[in-house]
């Protein structure tokens, strides 16, 4: 999978993923 | 709301009564932005609507190293817009 886990030192989980390909269609 | 070249959107279907929502972020137009944006992806996380601020969620993204600190204001104001526009929906939903 292309998802990545970044935490935060405040504890926030952030998780990296693809941009959204229909998003990206709509422009 | 503005164009910030900043894209949040929701990662779930909003129930209109859970105080934490997944969202989603994505640079859509790297141009906007005032210091050298890497290409990482869409970025998701969670938000609470009653007790965070989105600013101190931008800076968080900051300190993990999505984006340069001259852009904190860009990315916070892009949260604010779409953390606002869900309240507006569930505020007209329950009217």
């Amino acid at each position: 999978s292309a998802t990545a886990q970044v935490v935060h030192s405040a504890g926030r989980r952030f998780i990296v993923s693809p941009v959204p390909e229909a998003r990206l269609r709509e422009q | 709301a503005e164009d910030t070249g900043v894209r949040v959107e929701l990662n779930e279907d909003d129930d209109g009564k859970k105080a934490s929502i997944a969202l989603k972020l994505w640079v859509e137009d790297t141009k906007k932005l005032k210091g050298k944006y890497k290409e990482t992806g869409a970025i998701e996380f969670s938000f609470d609507l009653e007790n965070e601020v989105p600013e101190v969620v931008a800076q968080e993204m900051v300190e993990s190293g999505f984006f340069l600190d001259c852009d904190v204001k860009i990315v916070g104001k892009s949260i604010r817009d779409r953390v606002a526009f869900i309240k507006w929906k569930r505020e007209r939903t329950v009217s």
